[in-house]
């Protein structure tokens, strides 16, 4: 699972 | 993912439940700000536009998907609907939002993490999300009465604003490189949009009555 790239909050 | 994130998104996803069950049990829609709806509409079609680009997780695209469907279905019964439509407060939703919408541009504009077409429209949804709920509070401000679904529907709102900061003070302390500080500035304003809301609720709640703003 990658959490540290893009945004990964909605 | 952490339990506060968790908490906040099912708080905003049970908001839109109550929302749509207000709407579809009661066929109508009185002290709901369509304002306020289209600009969440607005805010998700902006922020999610990465739904095609970057794959997260199944969780991660399915609340986008639930986010985006359930935002144009409330925008369409309240404008579509023949009898949701007939309970808008039109006269009442007065607020200006094309200002607020063209503000949030210019700003994300300026303030962004990136100058790319993306980012600049996940910085526009973030200050748009930020500010979409004023038209609402001045909705409420104005009509002074507050129906039980519409007050539990803000608060349920507010409420996922709130574990969305503790959410990141969390990833603050466990992440080794956290830091989101357009999305935890825009959401510290956004949340504190909901102090005076917030207040008057816990006093009708602690009185057991009815919620009411002051004029």
């Amino acid at each position: 699972k990658v959490e540290s790239e893009g945004h990964d909050e909605l | 993912m952490n339990v506060f994130r968790l908490a906040g998104d099912m708080t905003h996803l049970a908001s839109i439940l109550i929302l749509l069950l207000k709407i579809y049990a009661t066929k109508s829609c009185s002290g709901i700000s369509l304002k306020t709806q289209e600009l969440y509409a607005l805010v998700f079609l902006a922020r999610y536009l990465d739904l095609f680009t970057n794959f997260i997780s199944v969780y991660n695209t399915v609340m986008k998907l639930v986010f985006i469907g359930s935002s144009l279905a409330i925008v369409w019964c309240m404008r579509m609907h023949k009898m949701v439509k007939r309970s808008y407060n039109k006269e009442l939703d007065t607020f200006r939002h094309y200002f607020l919408i063209a503000g949030c541009f210019m700003l994300a504009l300026l303030v962004n993490e990136k100058f790319t077409f993306q980012e600049v429209l996940w910085a526009f949804s973030i200050y748009l999300e930020a500010v979409s709920m004023i038209p609402q509070l001045i909705l409420l401000q104005r009509s002074g009465n507050v129906d039980n679904l519409t007050g539990q529907y803000v608060f349920l709102l507010g409420a996922y604003r709130a574990l969305y900061i503790l959410n990141w003070i969390y990833r603050y302390f466990t992440e080794p490189h956290f830091s989101r500080w357009i999305a935890c500035v825009a959401g510290l304003v956004q949340t504190a949009l909901y102090a005076d809301f917030f207040y008057y609720y816990f006093i009708s709640w602690k009185n057991n009555a009815k919620l009411q703003l002051p004029a």
